[in-house]
């Protein structure tokens, strides 16, 4: 599986359709304080299949929806997007016949996610198999959200095992 | 289901030690099971000693050392069973430039001996210096998120990014 | 009791208004007693919005903001009863440059306002040119700390502490 | 009161005597990851009557006493000064005599620390008290350590309630 793009809209502060290229080796993502950096790197463990709102530094899951500014009014919809290359033929059975394959999480204000695989409606469980099949996912050890270095310094060895299953 | 568990530690230890005398320049540390004879109740403990310091409880380590260390650990897990895509969010932000260096020197290295591809957060100079591309978001609308692409030739772009 | 620990509020809470506006260059910030009719059992919440955003849950805003309006606190109570000497560690680690800057205003200015003698310390080169002497921390001998001037005119030596 | 120096000997990493000139205004503290400049501030907190040894980073108090390195025996005694300036004479009665004040205190493996005030021997709620009266001491808002700003950000209410305390 090799991640080739991601496109938000409506996702937190990115609230105009934007779309990132995901290119081999190391991408730098910089800006001020406040811009936006943590909030692109959040809808990517989204549309994986986050299911911890607190994780995304939300309340409740609508949190994600963008909420509006002084100027923009608040928007009812998100959706992320994130476009997979499968041509090593990886996937489960029922999507496996595509050279890609098109994840989206759409969320709507008060009524919940829907997830899609090129274009199907699949359950949430579906989309966490898939990327846990790949050694990836939303609570994969290769997402390191901001401030999780320290918190992972100072877990209890319990909580420091829990890593290590992922690697099992 | 054990047994499992007991040589993924294994690779994982091994694979600790390595990176931990390569990112201290030095010094060794390695992982202890802790707390039960079951490896599937068992604690993960780090024991960690930077070059020419004796061991001494994890706790007193310092900021940017004991940073380095859980990045050195989260680093020997993804080995083990690289991932597609690894995103890092600030994680240089309590090291000190020359511990920056080294960092990127593991990116590097494990860029090259996987098929990862990295996103990678930071406000540091010499990280962005060390990307191989820069994409900066902008919010010349408050409170409105864009990307844009930033020229890595350019010192003085990257700098209003930092 | 409860009357000086309201009247402390409120110093504090106007001072917190006005240090926010200064060092997020615009927006509105204001703290909150909750969860009990009792000011002695009452929590202190905070309500930030930086310029241009709304008001959302605290736990929205970024790192470097969450930092910065944290500070902003520290400093608001800090005026009320100043301390003869600030000890401040790696305070300015999730800081963007231009908030590097802003903070280092805002101790300009508490300097200016009080007595107090601040000890800083920071890997940040933003930080350490605005302090009007530098202490370097040294480990020549391997594990053995020392302390020597670093001359704050010589770029060379101040970044090789960086 | 006024700060202005402080002199160290066995503490942590500090295992050779030092001596900080605490100036007016702005001293910046520099130097690579774990070179000691926390254990600096620490033995700050700590001569000012700091009794957790958590807070200091340790397990128990002896561990700020330094603990050798592969070149070096550890020792069995820290000791850590501080010089103030009472010239305004807002110090306890019994002190109150002086233009200077030494605090000091010192700790013996395995035999707990003892505090000075002017070379006479006192208690940890002396110098505790000291501090407070002078709007500071080990757990002021004014000395914020490493992380500390992080932790605060995501405390409770009830938690952050506590620094409004320090004001009243
Ligand atoms: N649902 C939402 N709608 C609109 N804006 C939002 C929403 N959720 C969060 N934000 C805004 O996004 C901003 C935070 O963005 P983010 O955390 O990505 O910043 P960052 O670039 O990572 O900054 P730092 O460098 O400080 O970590 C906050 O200021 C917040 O107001
Ligand atoms: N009792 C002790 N005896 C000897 N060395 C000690 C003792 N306690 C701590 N140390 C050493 O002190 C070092 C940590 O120092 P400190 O936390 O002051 O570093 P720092 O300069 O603040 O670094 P950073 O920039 O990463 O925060 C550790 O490497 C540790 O081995
Ligand atoms: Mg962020
Ligand atoms: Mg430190």
């Amino acid at each position: 599986m090799e991640f080739k793009r991601i496109r938000l809209s409506g996702f937190k502060s990115f609230v105009d359709p934007t779309e990132l290229i995901i290119e081999p080796g190391l991408t730098g993502i910089v800006g001020p304080n406040g811009c936006g950096k943590s909030n692109l790197l959040e809808a990517m463990r989204w549309v994986m299949g986050e299911t911890s709102a607190k994780r995304l530094r939300g309340e409740m899951m609508d949190d994600v929806i963008f909420s509006g500014t002084e100027r923009r009014p608040s928007r009812n919809l998100a959706e992320v997007t994130l476009l997979l290359d499968n041509s090593d033929r990886k996937a489960p059975a029922q999507f496996n016949d595509s050279d890609e394959l098109e994840v989206s999480r759409r969320i709507e204000r008060d009524s919940g996610s829907a997830y899609r695989i090129n274009g199907v409606e699949v359950r949430a469980r579906d989309v966490q198999m898939l990327f846990a099949d790949a050694a990836t996912g939303a609570n994969s050890p290769s997402l390191v959200s901001q401030g999780q270095v320290s918190a992972f310094v100072n877990a209890k060895p319990q909580e420091r095992r829990l890593i290590l299953e992922e690697a099992a | 289901g054990r047994q499992k568990m007991l040589e993924a530690f294994e690779i994982v230890n091994k694979n600790f030690g390595e990176l931990f005398s390569k990112i201290f320049n030095g010094g060794h540390g390695h992982l202890v099971l802790t707390e039960a004879d079951d490896p599937l109740e068992a604690g993960l403990d780090i024991m960690a000693s930077p070059p020419g310091k004796k061991l001494l409880h994890r706790s007193l380590l310092s900021g940017g050392e004991q940073a380095l260390t859980a990045i050195t650990l989260i680093f020997a897990v993804f080995l083990t069973n690289p991932a597609p895509v690894c995103v890092l969010d600030e994680v240089d932000a309590p090291l000190d430039d020359a511990n920056i260096e080294r960092f990127c020197d593991l990116l590097d290295e494990i860029k090259e001996r996987t098929e990862t591809r990295f996103l990678i957060v930071t406000h540091n100079a010499i990280s962005m210096a060390r990307m191989e591309r820069l994409y900066g978001v902008t919010m010349s609308e408050q409170g409105v998120s864009q990307l844009v692409s930033v020229d890595l030739e350019n010192t003085e772009e990257m700098r209003a990014f930092a």
